[in-house]
């Protein structure tokens, strides 16, 4: 499993665009305040993300594009994840949610998430609308969801250091 | 459960030493457990389980406890753990932002080689400002505003970056 | 005392204006005095004196509070907020430990230029691992473990520091 | 009013040392975990600084100098610190303190701070026993001691702008 392709619209400061994710080692660079940081978010938005603070927001709406002195703001944030590489015997949708069998057999899978202004959100997997739930017990199975090591976000690498014994015990049965 | 528990901390106890030493060369590191003390009444803490507490000494000094490591220090002592679990449970994928802020040119280039070797299996993307950080990427590629406010992605090789 | 502080307050409030425009050309940003919200339970908060938000817009950008900056353009916002007030009441040195980090290389010339403007009357010592703020200093002098776990101070050239 | 020189016996990493402080912008530089931070520290516990958690410390002893593999630990720290430049007239030493008055005739002054393992400290200016309060009192016409934007600790820079309206208030009345 890996990382394909990501298309962004009206995410943060993302009117709207698309990313290829290579192999290997990428480097992200560009000055300060020029969006690196958001496409982390993006990815952590796209995978299932609910905390508010881990997407450095007051309320979920902030992740829609807000406009500049030139723009308009947008309605919605959308934002699709293309995974790739997948194994088709891993992937055990369960039957509640009425998901096409057939996406069991895909090599490759695209994830959606949208948000409106009012507050109402979508989740699709190959553009047929789904639950949360769906996405999470998919990526389960390919240990993308898990955050334990995943993501670290900027400034919180000392946190495993900080925290206390308790707590870094929890951080660590995520990981197991 | 507890034997999955058990055996996970074993492995990585193991692996954060490893790769401390890496980061560390003649340093030495290792995790803990340690029951949580009683609270401040004698009450003993409801917590069945034990807490993990980090030692961790580089090469020669004898420190008392982890909060006298210096900012660097404690940046690479974390990494070491990250990286550790990383190696018992991969992900397909990591997302790294600004984690080299703090460390000096030696620690960059320990830093880079440790994940050179992660990056074999699994997709690394790495945020950074160091120009020694982006020199051993397999890729590279740039956000900008040229834009006010609105950001756009574009490929950049290494020779484009201006000269510090 | 009241009048005290509404003095300090406007002036602060000019040289932070003053100094944000520097660092963020184009930007604009102030201070604004806010009552303190009543707690959940609607009981007024019982502080008399108001409080003070922090409103940051950089050039061309729609922020609707300073937590959607980021880390580089907090550093920036917070440095012109510290310089400000080290204008309005100047001390005799200031010591500043590797405040530039999160900084790309333009925001560290910007930094830098303040910087040697206010050490016009006083003296800064500025710790750093960017070899910029290294250039600009007027002296240089390093710390080394040449001996493990014991430090020493040695004067340092600039033309001694490893290339990059 | 300017800092001089200040001298370091068993203060943290430093057996023994002595930094001369020129004027303007003055670099310090070098590996990480070399001492740099240190110096700071060093700076602030010789202005009477009594936070251990602001000396990055769990008890005040923490920072006599704790040996290595190859040198056993001390049983003292003392930094002293010489201020110069100083405008005798400004200086308004109280007279409980039984300093002697050519004390405030100097253009130069030197602070010492002493800690044993037993836990006693040590005050002196010119050599001659103080208490902290005479410290403070002579400090406070320099405006040397003023925390408010004199000393940034390594990552604290953001505190400001994370705090809440009402401890910012704080934070700038402390400047004032
Ligand atoms: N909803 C939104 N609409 C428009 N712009 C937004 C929105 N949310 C955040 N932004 C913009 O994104 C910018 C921050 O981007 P980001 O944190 O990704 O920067 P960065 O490239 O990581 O910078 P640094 O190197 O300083 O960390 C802010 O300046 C803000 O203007
Ligand atoms: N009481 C003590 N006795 C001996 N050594 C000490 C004592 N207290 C701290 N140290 C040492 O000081 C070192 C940390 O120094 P410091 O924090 O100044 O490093 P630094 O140069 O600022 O590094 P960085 O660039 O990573 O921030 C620790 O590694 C520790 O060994
Ligand atoms: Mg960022
Ligand atoms: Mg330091």
């Amino acid at each position: 499993m890996h990382l394909k392709s990501m298309n962004m619209m009206g995410f943060k400061s993302f009117a709207e665009a698309k990313i290829e994710f290579p192999e290997g080692v990428t480097a992200v660079v560009g000055p300060n305040g020029s969006g690196k940081s958001n496409v982390v978010d993006a990815i952590l938005w796209v995978l299932g993300e609910q905390s508010t603070k881990t997407l450095r927001s007051e309320k979920m709406e902030d992740v829609i594009f807000n406009g500049t002195e030139l723009r308009k703001p947008l309605g919605m944030a959308e934002v699709s994840l293309v995974i790739g590489g997948l194994d088709p015997a891993m992937m055990k949708l369960d039957g509640g949610s009425g998901l096409p069998s057939e996406l069991t057999e895909a090599q490759e899978m695209m994830i959606t998430r949208r948000l409106y202004r009012n507050g109402e959100s979508e989740y699709l997997i190959n553009k047929i609308h789904c639950r949360l739930k769906d996405i999470r017990s998919l990526l389960l199975d390919t240990r993308a969801g898990s955050k334990g090591h995943t993501v670290i976000a900027q400034g919180q690498i000392d946190q495993i250091l900080n925290a206390s014994p308790q707590d870094r015990r929890e951080l660590i049965e995520e990981t197991a | 459960t507890k034997e999955m528990f058990s055996a996970t901390y074993q492995e990585l106890q193991q692996k954060f030493t490893e790769v401390f030493g890496q980061f560390f060369p003649g340093g030495r590191a290792e995790l803990q457990l340690v029951d949580e003390p009683p609270a401040e009444n004698g009450e003993p803490s409801g917590n069945q389980e034990p807490g993990i507490e980090i030692v961790a000494q580089p090469p020669g000094k004898r420190l008392k406890s982890i909060t006298m490591l210096s900012g660097g220090e404690k940046t690479l002592t974390a990494m070491a753990l990250l990286f550790a679990s990383f190696l018992i449970r991969p992900t397909p994928f990591c997302l790294l932002d600004e984690i080299d802020a703090p460390l000096d040119e030696e620690n960059i280039g320990r830093f880079t080689g440790v994940l050179k070797e992660l990056a074999q299996n699994a997709q690394f993307l790495v945020i950074t400002h160091n120009k020694r950080t982006m020199s051993i990427a397999d890729s590279l590629f740039g956000v900008t505003m040229e834009e006010p406010g609105v950001s756009k992605l574009v490929s950049v090789r290494l020779g484009d970056l201006q000269p510090v």
